[in-house]
């Protein structure tokens, strides 16, 4: 979804 | 990708290799959680399902497989190869307690009310409290070995790191997610207790033995 990307935590 | 999250990710990496090390070079589970094992494998399934939705970059994926595979080895390792070593009788916490509430709050507090979104969302909260069968266990047998004790503090530091990492990403990017702050802010007062008896006992060569 938008609101997660690659500089999310994992 | 900042400074803070690589350190959480590298922590959490750690964290995991240190206990399958363990089990794997003493051939014994002995004072560790199973339930607590469970519930991470079970945080990683519910979050990684977007391995198969959604690309972000080849660093991300083999990151989550990682965690998806080391997390399923624990438990093999635990419940069948070194299954005579799980010592259940001390591993005692009701895991409801842990799972409803995390279900029941990721339905009503959570981005977006899809499939997906609610069980990224259930992961993060679960994530933040799969530790507690495992301090339980400590607090029953009054102690850990200093290898696990290295373990839960390398697993303790990362959602730490992660909370530098929505610091960071807030003033430099003015992007913040509250439900994984909150996780994380949770989930880091959990093992205050902990890193406390950490740094005064194991870092001084001391046994971690909780006062009686």
């Amino acid at each position: 979804t938008a609101q997660h990307d690659e500089h999310d935590e994992l | 990708m900042n400074v803070f999250r690589l350190a959480g990710d590298l922590a959490h990496v750690f964290a995991i290799i240190i206990l399958l090390l363990k089990i794997w070079k003493t051939r014994s589970c002995a004072g560790i959680s199973g339930k607590s094992q469970v519930l991470f494998a079970l945080v990683y399934l519910t979050r990684y399902l977007d391995l198969f939705t959604t690309y972000v970059s080849l660093y991300n994926s083999v990151m989550k497989v990682i965690f998806l595979a080391s997390s399923g080895a624990t438990v093999y390792l635990m419940y069948v190869k070194f299954k005579a070593t799980y010592d259940h009788n001390h591993d005692s916490f009701r895991v409801e307690f842990l799972l409803v509430p995390c279900v029941l709050l990721s339905l009503l507090i959570n981005h977006d009310f899809t499939v997906m979104e609610v069980l990224w969302t259930f992961s993060i909260y679960l994530e933040s409290v799969a530790i507690l069968p495992q301090l339980f266990m400590v607090s029953k047998t009054g102690e850990a070995e200093s290898i696990t004790s290295h373990y839960l503090f390398a697993l303790g530091s990362y959602r730490a790191l992660y909370l530098l990492n929505w610091i960071y990403r807030y003033f430099v990017e003015s992007h913040y997610d509250l439900i994984a702050i909150f996780a994380g802010v949770v989930q880091t007062i959990l093992y205050c207790d902990f890193f406390y008896l950490y740094i005064t006992k194991v870092l001084k060569g001391k046994r971690l033995q909780l006062p009686a």
